[in-house]
């Protein structure tokens, strides 16, 4: 754990000095090794430790506390402050439905947590609706619709149309049927393919979302904020899902897009099944990148 | 980068960056860096040569080329084609485009849907082995992977296929009693096919991080990997973690993902990944 790995760098430090900026250096480089090792984007990394540095540069070490100890509480606590306050809420919409847009690169998650969040709302007492509108992967519309019968939940899907008009058509479709939140499952892309990005640009502009969630997998690595700054600037994300934390990765992507997008890491996926999704917690995430 | 022969700070630390940038991994930048400063200190840098084909040559050494005749074929009888790997990687894909690879070197290929648990698994591959034009073996979604499995290397001796290739569910490598039911199926090809699967093959997606390296390892403990498939390199993801596990693991990258269509599959060269590295 990082705490162990400063012991050795720090233990050498005799009380009442003050912290150099040479041995927080020193220290901070094993922080900034674990931060790497756990996939965070090695620019967050370098911003995240210069705030260390400052902020432990010229604290007098506290009697009774060990040095290093202390330069692993102020990387734990700018380590909090970095992963703000949780934020879990999907705020619905004032007037009419709620639309949410789930966005995101291929194999991410987006299918499965559109049902998962599908049967959350049920839960929640709304009237949710699943949209169909992944025209390009092979039995895509199938598997939401599979989906929909696993949780209650209606799947509008109509052939020969673009997935902008098929989700302006759902969106009137809604209405007939008294749906109040509408869940619109995109089509995997990547944020370099400029047809695609054009075609979810266009999804947004006709139906205004009330909420835009990038859906990532939790175990990509530096490329996560390249994909998600694209995202971001074409869609102006709400928020954040993380999928797949049932596994083992240290997930430092989360740190890095909460810094980068600077939108809420709402949700997380915790395994393939339908009821597998939590609201995320800010310090119990902080915990597990920090073991 | 390395335009030039002359070593600096700066040098090193855009190296360091690069390599970092890409997935590399702490631990392997920072021996590629001492290794390509020690090279230059040894003179290795031949005259006229820019430090950039020093760099080149450092990670140059870590890779394997893809085998000449791109699997290793049984000596007798079909070859099976294990397909493995985590939720999303891109494993049905990769086997729709294999499929297509060769069949069209005149092979004839079978492939089975042996993820008989996700919604439209089946219904997916199905639709693949329409437009590739291959049979698919299948059961309905929520019987037993090994037997699909074992119908489909026995449809293959059977038909007298050259490749049979075997889809499997998506499954993280430390849901323990996945990986079980992952070593049943491979007990089941057995005993049919002793010395079947002749290639057990990782599907990595070139966006994961470090915990690419555990996935290598858990699969290859558990299946015993014979080489990655690394996909979505169409993307800006660089895939550097194949380098580490090739390292640590002896694991060699045999194709590479470059798109969503069924011919979006190229043999691994190292040299054109080490240029997407280094930019
Ligand atoms: N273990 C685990 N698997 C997940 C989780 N979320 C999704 N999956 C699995 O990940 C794989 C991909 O999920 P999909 O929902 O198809 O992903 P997608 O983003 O819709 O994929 P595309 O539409 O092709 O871009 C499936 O095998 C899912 O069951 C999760 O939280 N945990
Ligand atoms: N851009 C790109 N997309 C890819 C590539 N390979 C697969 N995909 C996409 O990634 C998504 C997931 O692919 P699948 O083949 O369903 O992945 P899988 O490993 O079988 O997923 P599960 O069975 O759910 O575990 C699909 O949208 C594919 O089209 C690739 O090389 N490049
Ligand atoms: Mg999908
Ligand atoms: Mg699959």
């Amino acid at each position: 754990s990082i705490s162990e790995r400063f012991s050795s760098i720090f233990d050498k430090l005799r009380y009442g000095g003050a912290l150099t900026e040479d041995n927080i250096r020193e220290g901070l480089r094993e922080v900034r090794r674990a931060l790497l090792e756990a996939d965070v984007n090695v620019d967050v990394v370098k911003e995240f430790l210069d705030k260390c540095t400052a902020k432990a540069v010229g604290e007098d070490i506290v009697k009774g506390v060990e040095p290093g100890q202390q330069v692993v509480q102020i990387v734990h606590d700018q380590l909090i402050e970095l992963m703000g306050e949780s934020d879990t809420e999907i705020p619905f919409a004032k007037n009419g439905p709620t639309v949410i847009l789930m966005a995101g690169l291929q194999g991410s998650g987006k299918t499965t947590t559109t049902a998962k969040l599908a049967m959350m709302l049920l839960g929640m007492g709304k009237r949710p609706m699943m949209v169909a509108a992944d025209l390009q992967r092979p039995a895509a519309i199938e598997q939401l619709k599979i989906l929909g019968e696993h949780v209650g939940v209606p799947v509008f899907h109509e052939s020969g149309m673009t997935p902008p008009e098929l989700c302006a058509k759902a969106l009137k479709h809604a209405e007939g049927d008294n749906r109040d939140v509408i869940l619109l499952d995109t089509a995997g892309r990547l944020h370099v393919d400029d047809q695609l990005m054009d075609e979810i640009a266009d999804v947004s502009k006709r139906t205004k979302p009330t909420q835009t969630y990038l859906v990532v997998d939790s175990m990509t690595g530096q490329d996560a904020v390249n994909s998600a700054k694209a995202f971001n600037e074409r869609l102006e994300i709400d928020g954040v899902i993380f999928t797949k934390l049932d596994g083992d990765t240290r997930g430092g992507a989360i740190v890095s897009l909460r810094h980068i997008v600077g939108k809420p890491i709402k949700f997380i996926g915790v395994g393939e099944k339908i009821e597998a999704v939590q609201p995320f917690q800010p310090d119990r995430y902080a915990r597990r990148i920090l073991g | 980068i390395g335009q030039g022969r002359h070593i600096d700070q700066d040098f090193l630390d855009e190296l360091e960056y690069r390599l970092l940038a890409a997935d590399i991994g702490v631990a392997k930048t920072e021996a590629i860096v001492a290794e390509v400063q020690q090279r230059y200190k040894a003179g290795e840098l031949a005259p006229g040569e820019e430090l950039l084909d020093l760099i080149k040559r450092s990670l140059r050494n870590e890779l394997e080329e893809s085998l000449p005749e791109e699997l290793n074929w049984a000596e007798s009888g079909p070859t099976v084609v294990l397909v493995v790997g985590v939720n999303g990687a891109g494993k049905t894909t990769s086997v729709a485009k294999l499929a297509k690879r060769f069949k069209d070197l005149d092979k004839k290929v079978l492939i089975a849907a042996g993820d008989t648990y996700r919604a439209a698994a089946v219904e997916q591959l199905e639709i693949w082995a329409d437009r590739v034009g291959v049979d698919l073996i299948k059961q309905k979604t929520g019987s037993d992977a090994a037997a699909v499995a074992f119908d489909a290397v026995a449809a293959a001796d059977a038909r007298g296929a050259d490749l049979v290739l075997i889809d499997t569910a998506g499954r993280l490598h430390n849901k323990e009693h996945l990986m079980r039911e992952l070593e049943k199926v491979r007990r089941v090809i057995q005993k049919r096919v002793p010395a079947a699967p002749h290639e057990t093959l990782l599907v990595l997606d070139a966006t994961a991080g470090q915990n690419a390296i555990q996935q290598a390892k858990l699969f290859d403990a558990s299946m015993g990997i014979t080489g990655l498939i690394l996909t979505k390199l169409d993307g800006t993801a660089k895939g550097g973690v194949a380098i580490t596990i090739k390292r640590e693991l002896g694991l060699p990258v045999r194709f590479i993902g470059v798109g969503e269509g069924m011919d979006d599959l190229q043999p691994f060269e190292p040299d054109a990944f080490i240029n997407a590295i280094l930019g």
